[in-house]
């Protein structure tokens, strides 16, 4: 599994 | 700059509600993460903005009794449908993630990236572009713009970052303000009005 983390862009 | 626009001069002459309400949408999809995650104050200072104006343009565009009788709406014709359904479909197909709020997330990037073109099409067709309009167009891309140098700096100095799916549709979103950025600065430079050939 890819390891996303949080989309922190706007 | 669009609401100084809208609010100074009651007017939203030359403006897409299209494009606008494409953005609302952009920004419901994108923002859905104000309920369960906290990256820092600024950027749910950012969503919140985002989310506010998207909705108070939207909201003066349809419903002010002044502003909305200088609403074109036989000018801005670009159909929804045409820049939604791809959108969706390719949200389905191309992500990173198949739950509902990733599957949302990618989908607004998508979307982002084409809610410009009613503006531009729109554009193409009014003689005379407010200077308040074009500077609005041009801001909006360079935002996006500005975004590949930040991504650029992000990739050489973080470990784990990378984010195909948000640089090809930023690229790609960049690129359709190309030739609308190349009048721009044609007119820029000779001092004149924004005119855009048919």
């Amino acid at each position: 599994d890819e390891d996303l983390g949080e989309h922190d862009e706007l | 700059v669009l609401l100084l626009k809208i609010r100074a001069t009651r007017s939203c002459r030359g403006i897409s509600l299209k494009t606008q309400e494409l953005y609302a949408l952009v920004f419901i999809c994108r923002y859905l993460d104000l309920f369960y995650s906290y990256i820092s104050l600024y950027n749910t200072v950012m969503k919140v903005t985002y989310l506010a104006t998207a909705f108070s343009i939207v909201r003066y565009m349809r419903f002010d009794k002044v502003v909305r009788q200088t609403y074109d709406k036989e000018q801005d014709t670009f159909r929804y449908i045409f820049l939604i359904a791809p959108c969706a479909l390719l949200a389905l197909v191309l992500n990173h993630r198949f739950s509902p709020t990733e599957v949302l997330w990618t989908f607004s990037i998508y979307l982002e990236a084409v809610a410009i073109l009613p503006q531009l099409v729109l554009m193409q067709r009014t003689q005379n572009i407010d200077n308040l309009t074009a500077n609005y167009v041009a801001l909006l891309g360079a935002y996006r713009g500005f975004y590949i140098l930040n991504w650029i700096y992000r990739f050489a100095t973080e470990k784990h970052y990378r984010q195909w799916i948000v640089w090809i549709s930023g690229v790609a979103q960049t690129a359709l303000y190309a030739d609308f950025f190349y009048y721009y600065a044609l007119c820029w430079k000779a001092n004149q009005r924004l005119q855009l050939p048919a």
